[in-house]
């Protein structure tokens, strides 16, 4: 399958938030996700990565005016899930390949990020699919990535009309 | 926006690689998937999330035969990137809850991770966009995990024909 590459899609309007040091066991990001549901706080890219010695971090991107609003539910929850921290960074952008049968094409994330690296644009999250390869750079950063995104994948700037992520 | 959720994927096929201790600068992420796009591995779901002290671990999912592959690439480059070690894991599967409309939906993350908590399922690795949810499980709890997925949203089995993640 060949991959397709349709546009490039950002987003200036999120923040990233991190839980620090979560114990690695069932029903942790269940509690964690669930409080933030109930104050209807409203989540985008959540990441967790592979845990060590028993912990691991969660990062979710957010509106950035829900911030304020998630740190208050979950800093009181640190005790009743035994996290170490919470993180906020509201100076955040997210820019996303948009694109199908990527999974097939190992070479797609490779150029994306190698666009991201000749532009000294910092990696501060991933995550993929096999329709999007997502990053997270500093939102002073968003107009050079998505530049040089647009460049080595040769797209034109109308291409992004409306793609979502 | 309401959610729509069609069906729960799972895949059994694959392997998690984890790439410990990277420097966080620009360049590295780069480095890494040319080296293994360049011998023709195919990398799935890449999951990074954000650094503590300069450095960050980046994983990924393969398929399984392509592991012994993707370690004799990465070994070697370790010194180059200045990371700390690789980690390989053949005993994952992942699970995908596909629909659309998820991001303005915050419940539907939750309302997934308590349904794994409640059947005592560890979520290893976790990865989402607007239109899935995927999580990385031990390889024994893949049935027990689409099984509880499944009851949770009133899915049928028959759900899942041909979904891709
Ligand atoms: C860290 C968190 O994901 C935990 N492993 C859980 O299953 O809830
Ligand atoms: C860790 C890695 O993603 C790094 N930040 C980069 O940009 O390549």
């Amino acid at each position: 399958e060949d991959a397709i590459i349709s546009g490039v899609a950002h987003d200036t309007s999120e923040a990233k938030l991190t839980i620090l040091g979560l114990p690695d066991r069932p029903g942790v990001a269940a509690r964690v996700f669930t409080e933030l549901a109930d104050a209807n706080v409203n989540v985008d890219m959540i990441v967790q990565n592979v845990s060590a010695d028993g912990r691991t971090d969660i990062s979710f991107t957010l509106p950035r005016g829900d911030t304020a609003k998630a740190q208050a539910i979950l800093e009181p929850l640190l005790d009743d899930v035994d996290g170490a921290g919470v993180l906020v960074d509201p100076d955040v952008a997210k820019v996303s390949l948009v694109g199908a049968g990527m999974k097939t094409n190992p070479g797609i994330a490779a150029k994306m990020f190698s666009a991201l690296s000749a532009a000294d644009v910092n990696i501060e999250m991933i995550s993929t699919s096999t329709i999007r390869v997502s990053v997270v750079v500093a939102k002073d950063d968003v107009e050079t990535a998505v530049q040089a995104v647009h460049a080595v994948f040769g797209l034109g700037d109308d291409a992004d009309e409306g793609r979502s992520h």
